[in-house]
């Protein structure tokens, strides 16, 4: 089971993750352990990327109109400043003292708080991101929702013409968004689901043609609406479905199991 | 974009300072 629920986030924390949890190990089976080397220039480092990521951080806020985004994003903000600062800490103490304890354990929960706060701010963006799909996927429910009063071929051809570059960015969209997933399952029903809403465009089209005509020549109305309004019904589900399997996260699945 | 290149560099940043204090540890282990 993937711990991260994308490939771009377990490739940045992946590798960080390894090796706080080494050091974590290594402390906790030589508590007192050796001398530590002197850790400022690493730490400056850190310190000189966590002072970037703040500045690069409130940017996007301050550009974004996601109010959740704008909520969010601070806090993790502020986590990943202040373990930079227990970092600097931890390496004031082990140049005085390179057995420092308390040094040890700053330096161990300043780099878990980096992890942490960074992990949370890229949870963050992505939701962030994944707000923008679903907002595609809702226009192309909006489109699908004025079907009913599509009864002229001209209004069809509006209606498709609408519709397609708004179906064609979802599908693109979506798409992408698979390739991104580390969580086979949840790859696995964003392929379905939208296979079967590009299967139903199609009967859609023709269903409104039918429908059209029906209403002309006065024949088989009822049965050409019924059969209309029952793909935009299945269209509709598959999206609604779509919606939902965006949101998910690994962790989610789990919490429910 | 700019996010995702500025929490890349403080990974890389953070793994290198854990890796250079946990060889320190390893001697001991």
């Amino acid at each position: 089971m993937p711990v991260f629920h994308t490939k771009t986030i377990e490739s940045i924390l992946e590798p960080v993750a390894q090796q706080v949890s080494r050091l974590v190990i290594l402390h906790e089976e030589a508590e007192d352990g050796n001398a530590m080397p002197d850790l400022a220039v690493p730490v400056r480092a850190v310190k000189a990327a966590v002072d970037n990521l703040v500045r690069v951080g409130y940017e996007t806020v301050n550009s974004s109109d996601d109010q959740i985004l704008k909520q969010d994003m601070p806090p993790a903000l502020t986590r990943v400043e202040e373990s930079s600062l227990l970092l600097l800490d931890a390496s004031d103490l082990l140049r005085a003292d390179p057995y420092s304890g308390p040094a040890r354990k700053k330096l161990i929960e300043g780099s878990r708080g980096i992890l942490q706060g960074t992990s949370a701010l890229l949870l963050a963006f992505d939701e962030s991101e994944v707000r923008k799909i679903v907002r595609v996927c809702k226009n192309v429910l909006e489109y699908l929702a004025i079907t009913e009063v599509v009864d002229r071929m001209e209004d069809l051809v509006t209606f498709v013409k609408n519709l397609s570059p708004v179906l064609t960015r979802m599908t693109k969209n979506v798409d992408a968004r698979e390739k991104e997933l580390t969580h086979q399952v949840h790859r696995d029903m964003l392929l379905r689901s939208l296979e079967q809403v590009k299967n139903l465009t199609p009967v859609l089209i023709s269903g409104i043609k039918i429908f059209i005509t029906a209403k002309q020549s006065g024949q088989g109305l009822v049965e050409a609406q019924n059969n209309r309004d029952y793909t935009v019904r299945k269209m509709s589900d598959e999206i609604h479905e779509i919606i939902r399997v965006l949101q998910l996260t690994t962790y989610d699945e789990e919490e429910w199991d | 974009e700019q996010i995702l290149e500025a929490a890349k560099s403080i990974a890389a940043a953070t793994a290198a300072l854990v890796k250079t204090a946990s060889a320190a540890q390893r001697e001991l282990v």
